[in-house]
């Protein structure tokens, strides 16, 4: 997370998922823009906050085997630009979400919840560790 | 020194790349754990299922999804001596590259994979008969330590010429060259004491540094900026929590980085030791042989004093067609470690072969061996080849990685899917090399790296770059944006 | 030859390429017919 583009790269597949999501014939702006908010929020509380360790033998004789991503990003520094950078996206989204939802109160709901519990709860420094 | 930055958009590509093949690694891995295929990677017995599992299956997702498909890229077994050329045995794959078969036919390829500098690993002359000789009157190997019955009149000699080659004190051989770095450090320091070291160095001074148990800080690849910023932290600060001033410092790094092809800045390294009273532990493993005027590695090109550094640690594997490596230094430095060296205590020691081959290229160097002046036309040729090569790469317009003067060469690729095809595509028209990813690299850096060797004449470079030439337009691999040189 | 190694499907294998490639085409014709029906 560290090497350059990284971030282009992560917006730029949050664009192409929404394209793919929007591309759906039978689905309403709404619905789509809900979709990408879960899926986005679901894929990376997947990958950040649930696999733990590396998908190869790091040289740290198995250190971070019980670290998930986010504890091993950025050597666990708080407050990083990098952690910074992937709180904020979700909130983005939800934000662009509730106004292409027209405030509809379900879509509310259901974005607000799933943002809380995957995106924002887990990357709280008091839960550093916490398991 | 050149580092061009990876274009942008090839970034954002290489990064798509590695996604898409993770999400297919993923599905791949769902498909085999709720058994609609076949597991064939090892895994455990059935009956030990209730144990706590050794292996944690996400530490080999990569080797299963990514590496598994195209190793055939690796480890490729030869059948010849691996000098200027080689004979790879061939092998095909009936199932994407979990298993081999051998058809039994072989090729023929341009050696630009092996470390082979000096070009001593050649199956005729004084080395090979020096080696020849050695096997006869000591056997193949010594099944013993060197601090029990495993100490050879050849290791004593071989150990005095290092030392006067490299122009120290006294030096101690090991049989390994991954364990001389892994297996001493931890006879020189220890807890209380503090390691700066290199982000790109070697995995055995990695490993060597975290068995030591001294607190270890990382700097940036030869930012010198960065290590006296460091070390005036380590000093001022000292240990953690009890803020006791370190017993000792030592700073870590390479002469030659084999993966970026550059050179240490050891003038300024050697300046800011003596300024902090810090220690110098510099790994010649690529250097010694390949570098300076004489070949006595980054000391001698700099023309700093060897007696300034205060480890200097290299390598018999890469310039002398040999294996193993010794450490240089002080009188005390090595009778130091020749008490409390792990690899000297309890390592069968140097084979007798081994060290006749070395002690026989040392001397080709020195001038005692061989045909008069053999030693300094072969590091002559090496220098010729090296900035003719990289001249050569960089007139096709490929990104070349490192110090001019550095005989190894990497050359960017960047994307996931031309690793392959580029050792594939290359291997097909003759020419054997080494490809490299992630995570060995840095996740957008992906590359080939060529070895260049005093044997390979220009003509045979002519031919590689040919052939280099053909395959990077073939695989779109021009991203350099520099203009190309004069 | 220079689309596979570009998008990297060049490690996949036969199947999954063209799971890849249905995917690609699937994605293409839905955008177009909703940007039709959109527009």
């Amino acid at each position: 997370f560290n090497s350059r583009g990284i971030w282009a790269t992560y917006v730029i597949f949050i664009f192409i998922t929404h394209f793919i999501v929007l591309s759906i014939p039978f689905i309403s702006m709404a619905l789509a823009w809900t979709l990408t908010c879960q899926i986005h929020n679901v894929i990376t509380y997947f990958w950040l906050h649930w696999e733990k360790g590396a998908p190869f033998e790091p040289l740290d004789q198995g250190e971070s085997r019980t670290l998930t991503h986010w504890e091993q990003l950025d050597d666990g520094v708080q407050f990083t630009a990098n952690k910074k950078f992937l709180l904020v996206v979700p909130i983005v989204i939800f934000l662009l979400t509730t106004f292409y939802t027209r405030y509809d109160q379900i879509h509310f709901l259901v974005n607000a919840l799933s943002l809380v519990l995957l995106a924002i709860v887990p990357k709280l420094p008091q839960l550093y560790r916490v398991r | 020194e050149q580092f061009e930055p990876t274009p942008y958009v090839v970034a954002i590509i290489t990064y798509i790349g590695y996604v898409m093949l993770a999400v297919f690694g993923h599905m791949r891995d769902f498909l085999r754990n709720h058994g609609f295929e076949k597991n064939l990677i090892a895994t455990e017995p059935a009956r030990t299922k209730d144990f706590v599992p050794l292996y944690q299956n996400f530490e080999s997702f990569y080797t299963r999804n990514l590496y598994r498909r195209i190793r055939d890229c690796w480890n490729r077994p030869i059948r010849t001596c691996p000098g200027a050329e080689f004979e790879l045995i061939d092998r095909k794959s009936p199932d994407h590259g979990w298993s081999f078969e051998y058809p039994g036919t072989h090729t023929r390829a341009i050696n630009f994979g092996s470390y082979n500098y000096l070009g001593f690993a050649e199956t005729d002359g004084p080395c090979a008969d020096a080696a020849a000789a050695a096997t006869e009157t000591f056997g193949c190997g010594v099944g013993s330590p060197r601090a029990e019955a495993g100490n050879l009149d050849l290791h004593t000699r071989l150990e005095a010429t290092v030392a006067e080659f490299v122009g120290a004190e006294d030096a101690i051989i090991f049989p390994m060259g991954f364990a001389t770095n892994a297996l001493n450090m931890p006879a020189l320091i220890g807890k209380g004491c503090c390691v700066l070291s290199d982000e790109l160095n070697h995995s055995s001074l990695v490993l060597g540094a975290r068995l030591t148990g001294a607190k270890i800080k990382v700097f940036r690849h030869n930012d010198i900026a960065d290590v006296e910023a460091k070390l005036r932290d380590a000093i001022v600060y000292g240990q953690d929590r009890t803020r006791r001033p370190f017993k000792k410092i030592l700073i870590v790094v390479e002469g030659v980085y084999s993966m970026e092809g550059s050179v240490t800045r050891l003038p300024e390294l050697i300046a800011l030791k003596k300024k902090y009273k810090a220690y110098l532990y510099l790994d010649e493993a690529h250097s010694i042989g390949a570098m300076g005027p004489h070949g006595r590695g980054v000391v001698d090109y700099f023309g700093c004093d060897p007696r300034d550094v205060d480890v200097l640690m290299g390598t018999f594997t890469k310039s002398f067609g040999g294996a193993g490596g010794y450490i240089a230094g002080s009188q005390h430095l090595v009778a130091l470690l020749r008490q409390r060296s792990h690899s000297g205590l309890y390592g069968a020691s140097l084979p007798a072969p081994v060290a006749a081959q070395v002690v026989t290229a040392f001397q080709m160097l020195m001038g005692r061996a061989g045909p008069p002046g053999e030693g300094a036309r072969r590091l002559k040729q090496l220098e010729v080849n090296t900035q003719y090569f990289r001249a050569s790469l960089h007139r096709l317009g490929v990104i070349v990685y490192g110090h001019r003067t550095s005989p190894v060469v990497p050359v960017m690729i960047f994307m996931p899917g031309k690793i392959a095809a580029f050792g594939r595509e290359t291997l097909k028209r003759g020419l054997g090399t080494v490809v490299v990813g992630y995570p060995a690299t840095p996740i957008i850096e992906s590359r080939a790296r060529f070895c260049l060797s005093a044997a390979h004449s220009l003509d045979i470079i002519d031919r590689s770059v040919q052939i280099i030439d053909e395959v990077t337009s073939l695989l779109l691999m021009k991203y350099s944006r520099r203009p190309p040189p004069a | 030859f220079k689309y596979i190694v570009e998008t990297s499907i060049y490690m996949l294998e036969p199947w999954e390429r063209k799971v890849f490639n249905i995917a690609m085409v699937l994605i293409l014709v839905m955008s177009l017919y909703t940007g039709w029906v959109f527009l």
